[in-house]
C-alpha cells in the first residue's frame, strides 16, 4: 500500500543531496556594506 | 583563439577586493580636492579574458566620504568615514583595470560624488546641521572671518584661502555655520601681511605648506568664532582623534564629478 510517508520520502530523495552542514553561498554581487548604505 | 572561460568573480571576492583596493587609491591619488574617499560596496564586478595571465576587470565602486582631506599626509587606513550624520557624502565610481601576470593596475575611471539628501538626515536627525552650497554667503563670510581671526593671532606664516571643502549650518537651538577649508602658507609672516598682504605669495607645492582649517562661527544669540588651523608640515599625527579636539583634519566636495 502507499502512504503519504512514501510519497514524501521519494519526493525527498528527487532533490540534490548537500552534505552536513552545508550553507548556500551568498549571492556574488553587491558584496557586503563596510560603512552604511545611504 | 578565445581564452578558457573563468568562473564569474564575485563581489566579495579576494580578487575584487585586490582590485577595488587598486582603484580606491588610484582614485584618490589622482583627485585634487575634497576629502580623500573610503570603499563601502562593491556593487559589480565583471572579469573579460583578454589571453593567458590577462583580464580586464571592470568595477563598479560605492565609496564614503573620510574626515581626511586629499592633501592630508593621513593615510587612507587611518582615515575615519564620515558619519551619516555628519551629511554623508557618497561617491560612486566606474572603474575599468588590467590584471596582467597577476599585477592589477587602473586603465580608467569615471566618479561622481554627492550628498546624503536632507530629508535622510533630518528624518534620523531632525536638528542636525546640514550641508549648504558651498558658496553659500553665510559659508564665505564664515570662512573669511575665521581666516581672519586666525592670522590675526598667529605667530606663523600668513595663510591664504585655498578651497572651501565643506559648509553645514545647524538653525536650533542655535544659528551655528561650520565650516571646513584647505589653506596654503605664503611667503609672509602674519605681520608682515599687515603692511602689504599683496605682496603675500603662495609658497611652493609642498606638501608641508598645505593645511586646513576647521572652525564655527556662531550667528545668534551671540555671534563669535572659534577654530583652528594647521600646516600638515607640523602636524603630529593623530588620525582618530574627533574633529574641533585637535587643530587641521577636513574637508569635502559634494557634486563633484571626475574621471
Amino acid at each position: 500500500p502507499v502512504t503519504k510517508r512514501a510519497v514524501a520520502e521519494a519526493a525527498q530523495h528527487d532533490k540534490v543531496p548537500r552534505p552536513v552542514g552545508f550553507v548556500p553561498p551568498p549571492p556574488p554581487c553587491p558584496g557586503k556594506i563596510r560603512h552604511f548604505d545611504i | 583563439v578565445p581564452a578558457a572561460p573563468l568562473a564569474p568573480l564575485g563581489c566579495d571576492d579576494p580578487e575584487s577586493e585586490a582590485a577595488a583596493e587598486v582603484a580606491v587609491n588610484y582614485i584618490n591619488g589622482h583627485s585634487h580636492h575634497g576629502f580623500k574617499f573610503a570603499l563601502n560596496r562593491i556593487e559589480d564586478v565583471h572579469v573579460v579574458p583578454q589571453g593567458p595571465n590577462n583580464a580586464i576587470i571592470f568595477l563598479e565602486l560605492d565609496l564614503l566620504e573620510t574626515k581626511c582631506p586629499i592633501l592630508s599626509p593621513t593615510p587612507l587606513a587611518n582615515c575615519t568615514v564620515r558619519s551619516f550624520i555628519e551629511h554623508a557624502v557618497e561617491g560612486d565610481c566606474d572603474v575599468k583595470l588590467q590584471k596582467l601576470d597577476g599585477k592589477i593596475s587602473v586603465l580608467a575611471s569615471k566618479c561622481h560624488s554627492h550628498a546624503d539628501s536632507n530629508k535622510d538626515i533630518t528624518k534620523v536627525c531632525p536638528d542636525c546641521p546640514l550641508l549648504v552650497n558651498l558658496n553659500n554667503t553665510e559659508v564665505l563670510e564664515s570662512v573669511s572671518a575665521l581666516l581672519n581671526d586666525f592670522n590675526s593671532k598667529t605667530t606663523g606664516p600668513y595663510l591664504r584661502l585655498l578651497e572651501i571643502g565643506r559648509g553645514k549650518i545647524q538653525y536650533y537651538p542655535s544659528h551655528v555655520v561650520t565650516v571646513e577649508f584647505a589653506v596654503g602658507a605664503t611667503n609672509c609672516s602674519a605681520e608682515e601681511a599687515k603692511v602689504n598682504v599683496e605682496a603675500c605669495q603662495l609658497l611652493p607645492e609642498d606638501q608641508s605648506n598645505f593645511g586646513f582649517c576647521i572652525g564655527t562661527m556662531v550667528k545668534h544669540p551671540i555671534q563669535n568664532v572659534h577654530g583652528d588651523c594647521q600646516l600638515y608640515g607640523h602636524q603630529v599625527p593623530t588620525p582618530d582623534i574627533p574633529l574641533l579636539s585637535r587643530p587641521g583634519v577636513t574637508y569635502a566636495h559634494a557634486g563633484q564629478d571626475t574621471s
